[in-house]
């Protein structure tokens, strides 16, 4: 209130403050989910029968603060990419954590494996 | 290479298997060597990734048919060892990461002689095995066949023992080593029994051997052998060739490896803490009890 000319225009307060808000569509994580039939694995993948993968899309906010986890190098890439170079692309949603996958699969001998993949299905979603 | 769609006449051998497509393709992609054969997805999904075409995945090279007895015990095995979405389950002190169940590629059974001992020769090809899946531990498992009334228990005595070529004499195979062990088991309740062989075939695994011949004796006795061991109690059992079931870790970037969830300083007593066991129902109680105090 100190500030006549903020006082002036309410509206400034309102676009300062707008870079702070959450984006409408934020960055997160999005459900996904396939058989392997839709691939035709089906015939050698015994189980899961549907594996869910899952995904990240959203915007980034400018000013990150501790939501994401992101490094403070993530705000440094939007300040790129706004003040220094536009072809530096600004940072985007990607998986920060995955979860491991139980495989039952028909081998081409005939034998059967059981076998458990790391990092076969998104559970968090971070800027970067 | 040619960067053209599907089929290349110039770039031959993509189709030929999907290992030598990873290995041609973790050329170009810099994967590390070997990721493809660890991997038994990666090869599928660079073949779909490579061929943008709605063909691309459809062309899978054959595969033979599992033994349906060993497929029903490996769905179990999965619904043991995976949670309904596919996730693995944590189970304290678990170590193994792979598990491969192999049926016999030969087979020579030999006319039971006098009495009624059978002996069958058996010879496994472990060649899926790759060199960064370490052995933890290998079960002969059996399923049966009986005439005998369901409520009885029978006392198998099973002598088996491994036989290698000897290249140099081009004669018949050798012995290399044998063991000899009883199992004593009720048929009611069993479907499968499971016959530890680990210290038996740790040696020739360990040495990347990939064909594992053996040569099977047995001789099943109704009722208790202490009471009686005569061949009067002989009982007709047909064995039907056993199954070569190896637990393994996988030690590749693409496996998931747990760490040890006993903490440190503390070891479980096996490699395999309870690993899935024939009919014993759903899990480890003890281990449900335990995760519902902590939950």
């Amino acid at each position: 209130n100190k500030n006549p000319a903020s006082a002036a225009s309410p509206h400034n307060l309102g676009e300062y403050l707008k870079q702070f808000a959450s984006p409408q569509h934020e960055c997160e994580l999005h459900n996904f989910r396939l058989s392997f039939s839709q691939l035709h694995w089906d015939r050698w993948i015994i189980a899961p029968h549907r594996y869910s993968p899952q995904f990240c899309r959203g915007d980034c906010p400018r000013a990150l603060g501790h939501r994401y986890g992101s490094p403070v190098h993530t705000m440094v890439q939007t300040l790129i990419y706004e003040r220094l170079d536009p072809s530096v692309p600004r940072p985007s949603c990607v998986p920060a954590a995955y979860s491991p996958l139980s495989v039952l699969t028909i081998e081409p001998d005939g034998s059967i494996a059981y076998k458990e993949y790391e990092d076969m299905i998104a559970t968090k979603c971070t800027c970067r | 290479r040619s960067r053209g769609r599907g089929d290349s006449e110039d770039a031959p051998g993509f189709l030929a298997a999907p290992e030598d497509a990873a290995r041609q393709l973790s050329a170009v992609l810099q994967l590390p060597q070997g990721a493809g054969a660890a991997h038994a997805l990666l090869p599928p999904l660079l073949r779909v990734l490579r061929d943008r075409g709605p063909r691309g995945w459809q062309s899978e090279e054959p595969r033979l048919q599992p033994d349906s007895r060993a497929l029903r015990y490996m769905k179990r095995l999965y619904r043991m060892s995976a949670t309904r979405d596919g996730i693995p389950k944590e189970q304290r002190g678990r170590l193994y990461n792979t598990v491969r169940l192999f049926t016999p590629c030969w087979e020579c059974e030999h006319r039971p002689g006098k009495g009624d001992v059978h002996s069958v020769d058996l010879l496994f090809n472990l060649d899926r095995v790759t060199a960064l899946e370490h052995l933890l531990k290998s079960v002969l498992l059996y399923s049966f066949d009986t005439s005998v009334p369901i409520s009885s228990s029978i006392t198998c005595i099973c002598h088996l023992s491994l036989k290698e070529y000897d290249f140099s004499s081009q004669v018949c195979p050798g012995i290399s080593h044998s063991l000899a062990f009883s199992l004593h088991f009720d048929v009611g309740k069993r479907k499968w029994v499971e016959m530890d062989v680990t210290s038996f075939l740790q040696p020739l695994i360990a040495t990347n051997r990939r064909n594992v011949h053996m040569a099977l004796n047995f001789t099943c006795l109704m009722g208790d052998p202490q009471r009686s061991t005569g061949l009067e109690n002989a009982v007709n059992v047909t064995l039907v060739p056993p199954s070569l079931l190896l637990y393994l870790n996988d030690t590749s970037e693409q496996a998931y490896h747990r760490g040890s969830s006993l903490g440190p300083g503390r070891k479980s007593s096996s490699p395999l803490v309870a690993p899935p066991k024939g009919d014993r129902g759903q899990g480890n109680p003890r281990g449900k009890r335990a995760s519902r105090q902590r939950r």
